[in-house]
C-alpha cells in the first residue's frame, strides 16, 4: 500500500519538474533535448547493468549525471537542486 | 500546458524511476 500510495507523487513530481524545464528553456531547445539525452543514456546504462547482473559497471556514475546537467543548468540553481532530489545517492 | 511528447513521457519516466531507486536506497 505504501508503495502504491507513494508512486503517484513521484510521478507528480517528475511532470512538473519536466513541464518547468521545458518552460525555462523553451528558447533553448537544444538544452532541453541534451538534458533528456542525459537522462536516456542514464537509464540505458541502468539497464545494460541490470541485465549483466553486476558484471557490467555503468559508463555513467549518478555523479557524473549530476555534473552534466550542473553543466546544462548554469545560472539555474533551482533546477539543479531539484534534480538533486531525483537522483539516487547524490 | 502538459503538451508532453513522447520523449517527454519518457523523460517523466526515467526521472520518477529515478527517484523511487533513491526512496527504495535510502
Amino acid at each position: 500500500p505504501t508503495m502504491q500510495n507513494n508512486q503517484p507523487v513521484e510521478f507528480n513530481h517528475a511532470i512538473n519538474y519536466v513541464n518547468k524545464i521545458k518552460n525555462r528553456f523553451q528558447g533553448q531547445p537544444d538544452i532541453y533535448k541534451s538534458f533528456l539525452e542525459i537522462l536516456h543514456t542514464y537509464q540505458k546504462e541502468q539497464r545494460n547493468a541490470k541485465e549483466a547482473g553486476g558484471n557490467y559497471t555503468p559508463a555513467l556514475t549518478e555523479q557524473e549525471v549530476y555534473a552534466q546537467v550542473a553543466r546544462l543548468f548554469k545560472n539555474q540553481e533551482d533546477l539543479l537542486s531539484e534534480f538533486g532530489q531525483f537522483l539516487p545517492d547524490a | 500546458s502538459y503538451d508532453f511528447t513522447p520523449m517527454d513521457s519518457s523523460a517523466v519516466y526515467v526521472l520518477s524511476s529515478m527517484a523511487r531507486q533513491r526512496r527504495a536506497s535510502s
